[in-house]
């Protein structure tokens, strides 16, 4: 699993698609919609979480989602406090604790049947 | 103050090409 990126720390700025600028913890769901709308390359997918297994290394999840509409299955191992978006929710991990704890982001637990936003490429199918 | 793009929030899950 790859070490945890900075900007998911409570306060990080990210810029929307139209330039806005907002803190990490005040994302919603139609911002990410809203910035796939006008992205040229890139589109949200919604991916179902099917399965949620323990990976090689003891913090280690892996995650097996359903994307799309092909309903693709692909596996990504991260560490537990990975932080995913689930579409009307926000911001999930499977160890809410620890991604409170380390990045002061408010987080829900992540189960099966979530329903997280993930980005493909447009005109891949 | 860095600033993120919105797009590396989010996993890029890209399933298998099909046709």
């Amino acid at each position: 699993p790859v070490s945890l990126p900075p900007f998911f720390m409570r306060g990080s700025i990210i810029q929307l698609a139209d330039g806005e600028l907002k803190r990490v913890e005040d994302l919603k769901t139609e911002d990410f919609i809203q910035s796939a709308e006008i992205s040229s390359e890139l589109k949200i997918d919604s991916s179902t979480v099917e399965r949620i297994d323990s990976g090689q290394t003891p913090n280690a999840v892996v995650i097996q989602f359903s994307v799309g509409e092909l309903k693709a299955q692909v596996c990504v191992e991260v560490l537990g406090e990975y932080p995913f978006f689930v579409f009307g929710q926000g911001w999930s991990s499977c160890c809410p604790d620890r991604t409170t704890q380390l990045f002061e982001l408010s987080c829900a637990k992540l189960c099966v049947g979530d329903v997280c936003v993930s980005l493909t490429l447009r005109g891949m199918r | 103050v860095p600033v993120f793009p919105w797009h590396s929030l989010v996993p890029f899950l890209a399933p298998t090409q099909s046709d």
